[in-house]
């Protein structure tokens, strides 16, 4: 028999219901575009002529934007029931988030990619799927520096997909990037460095203990994480130069995070 | 800054219920 490490179960039992995040994220999306379509209500259409101006459709980037955002909401809901996460000060938590937030961001997605387990085609969080034709039409329409980001992920998925990191090593690595312990100021640093070590354990183990064949495996996991930081700082810096072109969709957590770790 | 940080702060602070 297989003995899981107590805290990897834990880390499993702490993930969220994907369907239910999948509905709420597709429903709140959906509400958008029926919003912000030329031809929704009388209302609107009325609206628009007082204001002479026409509604602006929402593009594929602002919609992506719009996706981002809320799984910004729902990564938050899941550290909110992390274990480890809720003994914290709320502005110890606030500086964990801020520092990790686009990091988890992309490891959403990628990890979606890793278990969605089809090479040619793209799993949105809501459900849709981008098909190759789809895909290819929109990384010719993106410009360089996303489409670049785009490929980049890819690989990143690629990588991973040759190690087959599973679910639990997934959740694994959500807490060594929430954990870090790099980050400075905090009221309770040694209780993060403590948390992050915790995991780091727990992740040797479950690999020692799952894949005994591959005794280089949780090095070989640890060594995409520079990678995915990488992929992630980039994002930033991209979103940060379209944020300054006015091309974000303002009021919301994507944007407050932005700011938070520029100030 | 603070004011930047309202609905995090917000999110992480409110009641489950």
């Amino acid at each position: 028999g297989l003995t899981v490490p107590a805290l990897v179960l834990e880390f499993v039992r702490c993930e969220q219901d994907e369907l239910q995040v999948q509905n709420k994220i597709s429903t709140h999306l959906a509400h958008l575009q029926q919003e912000q379509s030329p031809r929704s209500t009388v209302a609107n259409q009325e609206q628009n002529v007082r204001h002479a101006a026409k509604p602006e459709r929402l593009t594929t980037f602002g919609l992506m934007c719009h996706m981002a955002d809320q799984t910004l909401f729902s990564i938050v809901e899941w550290a909110r029931g992390c274990i480890f996460f809720k003994e914290l000060k709320v502005g110890d938590q606030m500086k964990l988030l801020h520092n990790c937030w686009s990091e988890l961001l992309v490891l959403d997605y990628i990890a979606r990619q890793l278990h969605h387990g089809k090479a040619e085609s793209v799993l949105l969080i809501t459900g849709q799927e981008v098909t190759p034709v789809e895909f290819t039409t929109l990384l010719a329409q993106a410009g360089v520096t996303l489409s670049g980001m785009i490929q980049r992920g890819q690989e990143l998925v690629h990588r991973l997909q040759e190690l087959q990191l599973d679910r639990r090593e997934t959740a694994c690595l959500k807490y060594l990037i929430l954990f870090n312990p790099d980050v400075k100021l905090l009221e309770n640093q040694s209780y993060v460095e403590n948390v992050y070590e915790q995991v780091n354990a727990a992740l040797l183990e479950y690999t020692l203990c799952v894949y005994p064949q591959y005794p280089d495996r949780f090095s070989q996991i640890l060594m995409r994480l520079p990678e995915l930081r990488a992929l992630s700082a980039q994002s930033e810096d991209y979103l940060c130069y379209k944020h300054l072109s006015g091309e974000v969709p303002c009021n919301n957590l994507l944007i407050e995070m932005l700011h938070a770790k520029r100030t | 800054k603070k004011k930047d940080n309202a609905l995090l702060r917000y999110l992480l602070d409110k009641d489950d219920n």
